[in-house]
């Protein structure tokens, strides 16, 4: 199954 | 004071519609030396739009004073539907605005029309991206590309793209059965826009939602050609280079679980 990556997980916030 | 001119509205108008699906409140930054800058991420976080739209992009361009301008991309939508594409369209704020000025003015100049629209207070998450290394790059028809999306669409929420040295295969399994589609690298000598370039560091296995791909080529009428930069498990890029600019899309990959 796939699931979906989310962009905070790549991203810091600012 | 804010003062942008576009040579014509076509370009507003179709950045709106490329981006007012995915998402709907965004802060429009205005400075004297960027132009207007804009990043906004969609309601999941799983795209992320950014946008640049150098003071070269427009006809005319002044402000005095940095500015965030809040839009409603539906509210600006439908002003920006009200001018025609061939019409000049003129932003115009001022200093503390809480109206942004939307002309449009007949390029025969025997008629102009005036929209004011209000502006919104909108606290949104603003992500630092790094310029990185991807491990492929492709460039390629954005017409293609918005095909091949909106083709497998229907066979999957999923798309899985696999990046080998001279080809792109685009895969989808549903309910219903299973598609790919290989594009391959060539060079168009008559027409380099039709040329399909891959330049490989490494190759990629990526999964994407069929869903955020297809938001993503509503840009497609903006550029004739789209710069994918993939990376295995890192959020892809999605560039469509507009004179003076770009509208860059991010986009988290599916991973499997």
């Amino acid at each position: 199954k796939n699931t979906q990556f989310n962009l905070m997980d790549f991203y810091e916030l600012i | 004071m804010l003062e942008g001119k576009f040579e014509s509205a076509s370009l507003m108008k179709r950045l709106v519609e490329a981006i007012k699906d995915s998402v709907k409140l965004c802060n429009f930054n205005c400075s004297q030396t960027k132009g207007i800058t804009l990043q906004a991420i969609d309601d999941s976080r799983v795209l992320l739009i950014s946008l640049k739209l150098d003071p070269g992009c427009f006809e005319g361009f002044r402000c005095d004073k940095n500015l965030v301008l809040g839009l409603d991309l539906e509210s600006l939508s439908k002003v920006l539907k009200q001018g025609n594409n061939e019409d000049y369209l003129t932003l115009i704020a001022e200093d503390a605005p809480d109206n942004l000025l939307v002309v449009f003015e007949d390029p025969k100049k025997d008629r102009i029309s005036e929209f004011s629209l209000k502006l919104m207070d909108i606290d949104s998450d603003v992500l630092s991206i790094e310029d990185m290394d991807h491990d492929c790059s492709i460039t390629l028809p954005s017409s293609d590309f918005a095909k091949v999306a909106r083709d497998m669409r229907t066979l999957s929420e999923s798309l899985q793209i696999l990046v080998t040295k001279d080809s792109v295969k685009f895969m989808a399994s549903g309910p219903i059965g299973t598609g790919s589609v290989i594009i391959k690298a060539h060079t168009d000598l008559k027409d380099g826009k039709e040329s399909i370039k891959i330049d490989l560091n490494k190759s990629v296995n990526v999964t994407f939602g069929a869903k955020y791909l297809n938001d993503i080529v509503k840009a497609s009428t903006l550029a004739e050609t789209v710069t994918i930069k993939l990376t295995n498990k890192i959020p892809a890029l999605f560039e469509f280079k507009l004179q003076g600019g770009y509208l860059r899309y991010y986009l988290a990959p599916k991973f499997d679980e």
